[in-house]
């Protein structure tokens, strides 16, 4: 037996360089490993089948499409901290819709960053998507306001608005999203139908704190998780999920219209392990 | 954060002079804790806690401090020096002009640095010229003309390829006498063999004076993938990490260090173009140990 508990402790520590290697946090691989010294497995092969099936009951057990209002236009809200893949998504997203024959309106929110409002142009123009933009220092609800109304009035399926990239700790950026939230809910009860938080999936720990924060603010309702192209693994959705009941909807694999693809618990966890 | 652990776990040691080895094994695992939860890589850790561990018991004699904040010292200090020096000098060629190339992953803040650099490159008195070598991003070229006309910069971005467009911008640089080039270039995955080839390729061609990394402090144990790959692949003189406005520990950053062993030049501490600063190793020492 005593042998056995060694076997164990060096599988344990493999897992543990696994985990934590995959981004899953402290946190979450203190967690699963405690439950799997509880388990008490008699044979070290049954550790990782074991663990798999713990870290996908961790992961919600829930539909991940996103929400369509019967009522037109459906408002999606596209949010996140700098860098992550926000007005890309956004397209890929938008894109999707068009292929489903949509009727698809983009509303350039982002006033601030420099060639945002041209780089969702080009966007908006490959995929057959009108845009509905200001002046670069605008106010960011203004825009989404008045591309709310077009919407409306043109008979718009889809509303997808790009915010400018901020981090979840500056309360004023943070305060400019809620505005957002307030002014398009005022023209439309139900809107925007569906927050996207978009997560990139290189960042270690601190897409917790980003999730929580931004949760905390604008009740987010789904999370993009992209750049699981590259060599990341994007373990923190596994706390995210647990802790804050977030779905991942959607993952992004490349930097092209096409690289969006639903998300699979199963075959998450299995990648976390490849 | 470690320091108020510390107190807690060494408060019945007050007194005592020296640490047992069963006192340092402890302190390690908290300081192990601390570090991989501040996101440095598994195996960066693995490494500096057991270099650490022979400092911390031959020195924990010496000093006339408790022994739990013996052992916080050494692990900053020896922090401290793993991140050090500090070294924030672009080297600058005697055979004008100067090349100073930008690289990284997708998003880590390459164009903006890229701007910000020259930005202070300008106060300290040289004549920068942006370069735009990203053709594929969306209005990549216009995201950098905007912000060189905010700093007053020249940007030159015509060519059918990124080692086309270096050239027109060397022939300009020579001929406007713009002393510095700052080379902006599409984000790349470290894995992407045909984009790190190109890379290569602009180094091979141009023999940059620097090859910068701009990588995202709050990147996580990916860190290490990224940062041998491209000093590996490319070879890099030193890196930017941009974002640390943010919350994010910056473990990422002991990680880039202790692998690639290149200086970290500057840190972007925001998103305005004056947010730029050099890099000091005991700042951010502290901030990853919390
Ligand atoms: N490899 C890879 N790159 C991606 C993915 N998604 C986005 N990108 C790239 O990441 C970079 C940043 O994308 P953006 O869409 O501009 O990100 P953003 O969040 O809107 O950025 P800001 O608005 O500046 O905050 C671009 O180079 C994109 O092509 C992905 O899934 N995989
Ligand atoms: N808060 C903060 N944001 C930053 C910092 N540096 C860059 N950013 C932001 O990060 C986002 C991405 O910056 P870019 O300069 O477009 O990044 P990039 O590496 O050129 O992106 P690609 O060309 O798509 O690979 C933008 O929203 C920038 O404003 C920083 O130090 N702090
Ligand atoms: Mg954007
Ligand atoms: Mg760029």
């Amino acid at each position: 037996l005593k042998f056995r508990g060694k076997i164990n402790s060096e599988v344990l520590e493999e897992l543990e360089a696994i985990l934590i290697q995959a981004d899953l946090g402290m946190k979450t691989t203190a967690k699963v490993l405690e439950k799997i010294r509880e388990e008490r497995l008699k044979e070290p092969a049954d550790i990782k089948p074991f663990l798999k099936r713990e870290l996908v009951s961790l992961l919600l057990d829930c539909p991940r499409s996103i929400n369509l209002s019967a009522s037109s236009p459906s408002v999606i809200l596209v949010v996140g901290v700098n860098g992550v893949g926000k007005t890309t998504s956004l397209a890929k997203l938008a894109s999707r819709f068009r292929e489903e024959n949509k009727k698809v309106l983009l509303a350039a929110s982002d006033t601030f960053r420099a060639g945002s409002i041209e780089q969702l142009d080009i966007w908006g123009k490959r995929i057959g998507a009108e845009i509905i933009k200001h002046q670069y220092g605008s106010d960011p609800a203004a825009v989404a306001y008045d591309a709310l109304s077009a919407a409306q009035a043109r008979g718009i399926d889809i509303l997808l608005i790009d915010t400018a990239g901020r981090l979840h700790t500056k309360k004023n950026l943070v305060e400019e999203l809620r505005k957002i939230k307030r002014v398009i809910g005022k023209k439309k009860k139900e809107a925007p139908e569906e927050t996207l938080l978009v997560l990139d999936a290189t960042v270690g720990q601190n897409a917790l704190s980003q999730a929580k924060l931004f949760k905390e603010a604008l009740k987010v309702t789904g999370i993009i998780l992209t750049k699981l192209d590259g060599t990341a693994k994007g373990g923190m959705v596994i706390a995210i999920e647990n802790e804050l009941n977030i779905p991942v909807k959607l993952i992004g694999t490349g930097e092209t219209l096409g690289d969006l693809v639903e998300f699979d618990r199963g075959e998450f966890v299995e990648a976390l392990f490849s | 954060g470690i320091s108020v652990k510390f107190g807690t776990i060494f408060k019945k040691l007050r007194g005592r002079g020296k640490l047992s080895e069963k006192n340092i094994e402890e302190s390690l695992k908290e300081i192990r804790l601390a570090l991989l939860e501040a996101d440095v890589n598994y195996k960066v850790v693995k490494k500096f806690i057991h270099e650490v561990k022979e400092r911390a018991i031959g020195e924990a004699v010496l000093r006339n401090i408790t022994p739990g904040q013996q052992v916080v010292k050494v692990i900053h200090e020896e922090l401290t020096r793993v991140m050090g020096p500090e070294n924030n000098k672009i080297n600058i060629s005697s055979r004008p002009p100067t090349i100073i190339v930008l690289v990284g992953l997708q998003g880590s803040g390459k164009t903006t640095t890229c701007a910000k650099l020259g930005g202070y490159l300008k106060e300290k008195g040289y004549h920068p010229l942006l370069v735009a070598t990203d053709i594929q991003r969306p209005a990549a070229r216009k995201q950098l003309e905007i912000l060189g006309k905010e700093l007053g910069l020249p940007v030159f971005g015509d060519g059918r390829d990124p080692l086309d467009i270096c050239r027109g911008a060397k022939d300009l640089a020579i001929s406007e006498g713009r002393e510095v080039l700052l080379v902006d270039t599409a984000g790349r995955l470290h894995i992407d063999e045909k984009l790190m080839k190109e890379l290569k390729q602009l180094k091979k061609v141009f023999q940059p004076e620097e090859v910068l990394l701009v990588a995202d402090a709050m990147t996580g144990q990916d860190a290490v993938n990224i940062a041998q790959a491209f000093e590996g692949t490319l070879g890099i003189s030193g890196v930017v990490l941009t974002k640390l406005d943010g919350d994010a520990r910056g473990g990422a950053a002991l990680s880039i260090k202790a692998v690639t062993n290149k200086p970290i030049k500057f840190i972007g501490v925001g998103e305005k173009l004056d947010a730029f600063q050099p890099f000091c190793p005991d700042r951010i020492a502290s901030r990853i140990l919390g």
